[in-house]
């Protein structure tokens, strides 16, 4: 894709291949260290970008969109001698190569010794995909001073910098739920807490609200953080939270399983012996399936399940789906502002404890359900009316796929 | 024998390996602020500096001290040359700089 200036300013496909090239290998660290350590500053790109980066390991006529390399002095062809030990420690072309000056001590990120190998990779990247030096404390891509923080991260105006480029990362989302934690203090105090998970196909985020960004390092596969849940690709999650209940469901297909949070897996039984997952009708009666999004609803104590245009409700404490529903979505649901309404076919309805709300999410968009202190302030709401879609990039940012080669 | 502080001797082959000139006197800042883009040459290939220093390398060296947290002083004061010879990267900053230039692709590379 072309800039202002002369000749394109960033990649156009959203998969790009590199390769470590084997002419230049560093003689520092071993081939197997050096590939990690740019996989993981791929990745760190990957994080906060719509990019995906594949590592080429095939044939070496393979063409690859980046190649990186090792070199000293004139090396490997480059129009640009480096310096022996000192000053200049890397350089890149712009949607082109990095090459490493093998004189410089190159360290792996454990290290507190020598050149952070990792944040000179993620700053030349940084060049690659079409980001100028930026003169700002603590941006990655200052010129000079590689400090020996083993803990380096993009931090927020770094990641501008780069989406502005690339575009923001956004839906859909498979599930999008506050996850309930209840603790004892040293004092004896409950206390509640949550954590904000997104899932999306085979993989999940943890979402620090507070930091407006995904924790470090996701995301990471469904099979690692949630035992004895599918793999990939849920519809729904309902935790059922009241006086005297505690059961958190999660949906796909015409299953469910109930998951035991104290135990971090889910049940193998039921409270009849029976193994888990169970089909949906068993303990919904009256509820259809595949769903596309469901959320419990404290105040009336029901679960709303969607499903195409559709709305479903079952009272948990008559056990029941509650009469005249189904609904249409866009009459149990209505717009505040039409024609602004997802009309159906949902992908996720996230009851959020951060924000004090319900959002309907579907696509790259989320719909804010009116609450009861929206109503306190304007009467003339509906209820469970639905205010304008707005952009879910810009209320949960950077919740990012990596390659799944990518994956830990 | 040579001496070394490390009881690894890493210090030792650090301190084998070929050392970048530093940057000590007027021609090499000259040098230094044309590589990397401090000055209107486009140092990329890395062009010749100036031919004598006046009012434009004095900006390019204020230039050069802002972005570094230096005092704006156009002078090459013990600081700023410090600055110059600490570890950077290779593409140029700066005013004439810029991003790093496009699909300036070395040529095949040889065989070993």
């Amino acid at each position: 894709r072309r800039g202002a200036g002369p000749g394109p300013s960033a990649f156009s496909r959203r998969t790009l291949r590199w390769r470590l090239v084997g002419e230049g290998y560093s003689s520092q660290l071993s081939v197997d260290e050096q590939r990690a350590v740019l996989r993981s500053a791929f990745r760190m790109w990957s994080e906060v970008t719509p990019l995906q980066f594949q590592e080429e390991l095939g044939a070496r006529a393979a063409p690859v969109d980046v190649r990186l390399a090792f070199g000293r002095g004139r090396h490997l062809g480059c129009p640009r001698a480096f310096d022996g030990s000192g000053q200049e420690f890397a350089h890149a072309w712009r949607l082109g190569d990095v090459h490493f000056d093998d004189d410089e001590h190159f360290t792996s990120p454990s290290s507190d010794r020598g050149l952070n190998l990792l944040r000179v990779a993620v700053h030349e990247i940084g060049h690659v995909l079409g980001l100028p030096h930026i003169h700002r404390p603590g941006s990655i891509m200052r010129p000079n001073s590689v400090p020996r923080d083993p803990g380096f991260e993009l931090d927020p105006a770094d990641r501008k910098a780069i989406q502005k480029l690339y575009g923001s990362c956004t839906g859909p989302f498979d599930a999008v739920f506050d996850w309930i934690r209840t603790e004892r203090s040293p004092f004896g105090e409950r206390l509640v807490r949550f954590n904000t998970y997104f899932f999306r196909g085979g993989w999940y985020w943890l979402y620090e609200n507070q930091k407006n960004r995904t924790r470090y390092g996701d995301p990471i596969p469904v099979v690692t953080g949630w035992r004895g849940l599918p793999a990939r690709d849920l519809d729904a999650f309902v935790h059922v939270w009241s006086w005297g209940r505690d059961e958190r469901y999660f949906f796909k297909g015409d299953r469910y399983w109930r998951y035991d949070s104290d135990g971090d897996r889910t049940y193998a039984e039921d409270e009849r012996g029976r193994a888990y997952p169970r089909p949906i009708s068993e303990r919904f009666p009256g509820i259809p399936s595949p769903l596309d999004a469901a959320f419990y609803d404290r105040r009336s104590q029901w679960i709303y399940f969607f499903k195409g245009a559709l709305v479903f409700a079952f009272d948990v404490q008559e056990n029941r789906a509650v009469s005249p529903y189904p609904q249409r979505l866009a009459v149990a649901f209505p717009a505040v502002a039409p024609p602004s309404h997802p009309a159906g076919h949902l992908d996720a309805a996230y009851h959020s404890y951060a924000h004090g709300a319900v959002f309907l999410l579907k696509g790259s968009r989320y719909w804010r359900v009116v609450g009861d202190a929206d109503r306190r302030r304007d009467p003339a709401l509906p209820v469970n009316g639905l205010f304008p879609a707005e952009p879910v990039s810009e209320r949960w940012f950077d919740i990012c796929d990596v390659h799944p080669s990518a994956l830990n | 024998e040579k001496l070394f502080h490390r009881r690894d001797r890493s210090d030792l082959e650090v301190a084998a390996l070929p050392r970048a000139p530093p940057v000590a006197d007027l021609p090499s800042a000259q040098e230094f602020l044309s590589k990397y883009g401090w000055t209107r040459r486009s140092p990329w290939p890395a062009a010749p500096p100036p031919a004598a220093a006046g009012p434009a390398f004095a900006e390019a060296v204020r230039g050069f001290q802002r972005v570094n947290g230096l005092p704006a002083t156009g002078r090459l004061d013990e600081a700023t040359v410090a600055a110059m010879n600490g570890p950077r990267c290779g593409v140029p900053d700066g005013p004439a700089g810029g991003p790093a230039p496009a699909g300036a692709r070395p040529r095949a590379f040889p065989r070993r």
